[in-house]
């Protein structure tokens, strides 16, 4: 299983 | 100016312990309405979000809007100093580039002040999307910090499932397997031991154990923690701050790939 990133659901502003 | 007066110092040091292993630098921002924290872990899989609202102060002021940037490490050393019951009153100026920490024992017989530098932090925040979560468990923390802990002997991940029982957390490693299921249980006496379980749609994740033991850090914080979960979203695990606000860790899930 792959660890996704907190910033692929998380907008940057 | 900024000055914040907390009579439970204490709070401050359980919120310390609970972030400083999993944040290394970040901006405490202070605003009229308190003091709002919003970091990531180095590898950028999980978010910290702290509120200290004002009216949790005994004392509070801030004349405008200030980033403090912080290394967490230190502000622990510091808050070491502290002692458990103290008073703990946090101060700077507008332009200046240190916070200072007072700590007052509680029958005002010792004052002590710590300065410490503070750093010039880039940060920037994220958006963290409204959600109705599909599934919110609220559990004893100490419970959840135990299982957290017993499948971290077992397994690097953890399958949280959540059904109108109840929620299920599951590993899996070179020596075997374990599942752990928590009911729903409300008829008990005293409502800090009580498990509740509201859900819309049966929701199961995969998260990493690592991080999750690393949040149970905050226990100390509150009686209970919640945890919201949706579909291939992040877990949210959340300890309320009694008066004050709350410290919730957001940790992306694992799939499939």
């Amino acid at each position: 299983m792959a660890q996704k990133g907190i910033t692929s659901f998380f907008q940057a502003p | 100016m900024f000055e914040g007066r907390l009579l439970q110092g204490s709070l401050l040091k359980k919120v310390l312990e609970a972030i400083k292993d999993l944040v290394t630098d970040t901006n405490f921002d202070c605003s009229e309405t308190g003091i709002a924290l919003q970091a990531m872990d180095s590898s950028h899989v999980a978010l910290v979000s702290l509120l200290l609202k004002d009216t949790g102060f005994d004392h509070f002021r801030c004349d405008r809007n200030l980033a403090l940037g912080i290394n967490l490490q230190n502000m622990s050393k510091m808050l070491k100093c502290a002692g458990n019951d103290d008073i703990i009153t946090l101060k700077a100026e507008d332009e200046g580039d240190t916070i200072t920490f007072m700590f007052e024992s509680p029958n005002q017989d010792k004052i002590s002040d710590f300065e410490m530098k503070l750093m010039d932090i880039d940060s920037e925040h994220l958006g963290i999307p409204d959600t109705d979560y599909q599934a919110i468990v609220t559990m004893p923390s100490a419970e959840f910090q135990r299982i957290v802990r017993d499948l971290s002997s077992i397994g690097d991940t953890a399958v949280i499932g959540v059904t109108k029982e109840g929620i299920s957390f599951s590993t899996g490693g070179d020596i075997g397997k374990a599942n752990i299921v928590c009911r729903q249980n409300t008829n008990v006496d005293k409502e800090e031991d009580q498990t509740t379980v509201e859900i819309h749609e049966p929701v199961s994740l995969t998260f990493a154990l690592r991080y999750l033991n690393s949040f149970t850090k905050a226990t100390a914080l509150s009686p209970q923690v919640t945890l919201s979960l949706s579909k291939e979203l992040p877990i949210v695990v959340e300890y309320k701050i009694e008066k004050m606000g709350f410290l919730r860790f957001y940790l992306a899930p694992k799939i499939e790939e």
